[in-house]
């Protein structure tokens, strides 16, 4: 036998080719190419001795256990069996090709000269996951217990999901320990639903969506976890967890109700002893946006700024007073107030209260005073005084041609503080009358 | 003041009673300054020995009194540039200002007098007040006592100078009151306190003058620092605020 070397292509030749073959000759090309290929196998050129039945010279072709054909002549010869432009495929990498001559070429007592064969060969990939559906059909044993995967040269097995690849790469075990759902919505069920669960299973899946999502869960038909009636759930059992915190264990043929879990994080654990032979169970799961209560004042001075419909997780206002108002905390005055709803769908913050600004006990004026023109002692925004100087001995400074009551008057202003319209916060001022006694010097002797 | 008489409380309530190198006087701008003669500080022929304690006191008419009412701490002594210690015969610059510590409450016992703003002023003829707690027909007054003078013309004042053969300077930065016929005048401790004219057209009394020398006591004329002259430099030194 000759062996060709294990690549993806090359020809196989008559001796001699190409010219005339010797007699008497018998040799085996064993064609193979790398695991995972088929061998495909054409010829270019064909001149054998045709015979009947090609008992003389002949090509052979095998593979697999099995002939493919045997042939010899030319193409147009009344005799023989020519391949013509047939394709040969194996099932697997090899392929035979046997070369066969008697000990004369002649015709009619004249020696006849045969220039023998060029065929080609390629490796041409193997689907074996193709040939894992005809050999299921024709064996029990699948390449893959799962699902198989052809790539060119090979394939690879998978499970479904729920159950892990063996270390044979063939076979798969129920292992549920780590499920993850991270999508806002789908669906989850104990593993071959609604044919019976395997036993021994310790499953675990986790529902994570983002915060501010709430998660309900809404269990299909049918749902039937092995149950006993004097005992709870003694063989199989769901826990439902929501934020680590057990909202209930389920068992029997009576689906639960559905479930709001007011929470963004959900674990369905799921245990299974060796026997029994329910079918399972399935939910859908779907996840709402958490809201917020509708942001409302504590008093008529307090602004809600843009006051939306409804505000959900992140949404935020801002709350401001009116003019001449201060917001306060409890009893912290604020600059600014924002509330961001959370993802409990509560504000982050109290709504606060707007107090009326307060500029407090007026300045004393130096060589002066003020009355109130509004309520006596009252210092709180838009509360009036006017200041004024002690005269005849004093005199309020004045400019612009300002009556001594303009300057002299102040308003406690949105700002909290007491501004005179024209100076703003500036206090007036008494100077000094001079020249005025108010007894001068009087002679009457004349 | 010789030939005058007592003053009652609220006549002149910018009186202020200073004592530094002896009794002075001075009057009170705005509220917290002393207008006053150089000289009061800054004597003639004296020689300095050390800083001399300044008291100043206001509001009454009563030399007892007023010292009751406690004295003024002055923060500040602000002395003309052209006045000259060294030469007796010269009381060119005889004006000073001293700021108070703390303004005063003004009342009626204590209020500022204001400054001129025009020669008439300085009419011959024109009557003004002159007022002080210095001696009198030679004796020590308990009281503040005033007397009332005319502002003399100014030729009259240079001959009588001359006349006596006196070679002190009468600058045009003074003014001179009184007559040699009158038993009226100004005198020792004195000094300082200002002469103070009725300005009828603005009702009000304005200073015009400071008392500041004399050849003896109403023996003739005395001699005043003319303030009109002095406006500018006294509202430089007080700051004036707006």
């Amino acid at each position: 036998s000759v062996f060709t070397p294990r690549k993806l292509y090359g020809e196989v030749t008559s001796p001699l080719y190409p010219k005339p073959y010797p007699d008497n000759f018998e040799t085996t090309t064993v064609i193979t190419v790398p695991t995972g290929y088929r061998v495909k196998l054409v010829f270019r050129q064909f001149d054998l001795e045709p015979s009947e039945g090609c008992f003389y010279d002949y090509v052979k072709i095998s593979a697999d256990k099995k002939t493919l054909g045997r042939f010899c002549g030319q193409l147009g010869s009344p005799l023989g069996n020519p391949p013509g432009r047939k394709e040969f495929m194996s099932q697997g990498n090899k392929m035979l090709l046997t070369f066969h001559t008697d000990f004369s070429n002649e015709e009619n007592g004249t020696i006849m000269f045969y220039k023998g064969f060029l065929a080609y060969y390629q490796a041409v990939d193997l689907d074996e996951c193709a040939s894992q559906l005809n050999l299921v059909e024709e064996s029990p044993q699948p390449l893959c217990q799962h699902l198989c995967h052809n790539y060119v040269g090979g394939y690879f097995c998978s499970c479904r999901p729920g159950y892990e690849l063996q270390k044979d790469r063939h076979s798969c075990q129920a292992e549920c320990s780590s499920e993850l759902f991270t999508e806002p919505s789908g669906y989850i069920s104990s593993l071959e639903y609604p044919r019976p669960y395997p036993p021994d299973l310790r499953c675990n899946y986790s529902i994570r969506v983002e915060r501010g999502l709430t998660l309900q869960l809404k269990f299909l038909e049918p749902f039937e976890i092995d149950d006993h009636e004097q005992v709870h759930c003694p063989y199989d059992q769901l826990q439902i967890y929501a934020n680590k915190r057990n909202i209930g264990e389920f068992c029997g043929k009576q689906r639960p109700e559905p479930i709001d879990t007011s929470s963004n994080s959900v674990d369905l654990l799921f245990f299974t002893d060796e026997s029994g032979d329910s079918q399972g169970w399935k939910l859908h799961y779907t996840s709402r946006i958490i809201k917020c209560p509708q942001p409302k004042a504590l008093d008529s001075f307090t602004i809600i700024q843009d006051l939306q419909p409804q505000y959900e997780f992140r949404d935020y206002f801002i709350a401001t007073c009116k003019q001449g108002y201060q917001l306060m905390e409890g009893k912290q005055a604020l600059l600014s107030f924002t509330a961001v709803c959370q993802d409990d769908g509560t504000w982050h913050r109290a709504m606060p209260r707007c107090k009326i600004k307060d500029c407090g006990q007026p300045r004393s004026l130096p060589n002066g005073a003020f009355n109130y023109t509004t309520t006596t002692g009252v210092n709180t925004y838009q509360a009036r005084i006017q200041y004024y100087c002690h005269e005849p001995y004093y005199k309020m400074q004045t400019r612009d041609g300002r009556s001594k009551s303009e300057r002299g008057q102040y308003i406690c202003t949105a700002q909290g503080t007491w501004k005179n319209e024209l100076a703003g916060e500036k206090m007036p001022r008494c100077l000094p009358v001079c020249g005025k006694p108010v007894n001068p010097v009087e002679q009457k002797q004349r | 003041i010789v030939g005058g008489q007592k003053a009652k409380l609220g006549n002149f309530p910018w009186q202020a009673f200073t004592n530094i190198h002896g009794r002075g006087g001075g009057a009170l701008l705005g509220d917290r300054w002393i207008l006053t003669a150089a000289h009061t500080l800054y004597p003639k022929e004296y020689e300095a020995q050390g800083n001399a304690t300044v008291d100043v006191f206001l509001g009454h008419v009563n030399v007892e009194e007023i010292t009751k009412l406690a004295n003024h701490p002055v923060r500040r002594v602000s002395i003309h540039p052209d006045y000259r210690q060294e030469e007796s015969h010269n009381f060119e610059g005889d004006i000073a200002l001293l700021e108070l510590e703390n303004s005063v409450t003004l009342g009626p016992n204590l209020l500022p007098i204001c400054l001129p703003d025009n020669e008439t002023f300085y009419d011959q003829g024109l009557m003004g007040y002159v007022s002080g707690f210095g001696i009198t027909e030679e004796r020590l007054s308990h009281n503040l006592r005033f007397v009332r003078l005319p502002v003399a013309k100014r030729e009259d004042c240079e001959r009588w100078l001359r006349k006596k053969n006196r070679k002190d300077v009468f600058s045009e930065n003074m003014f001179c009151s009184g007559d040699p016929t009158l038993k009226q005048d100004a005198c020792q401790g004195d000094s300082g306190g200002v002469f103070a004219v009725r300005d009828e057209k603005n009702d009000r009394w304005v200073a015009t003058g400071i008392i500041s020398w004399g050849i003896g006591c109403s023996r003739g004329y005395g001699f005043y620092t003319k303030l009109l002259n002095y406006v500018d430099w006294i509202k430089k030194e007080m700051e004036e605020e707006d």
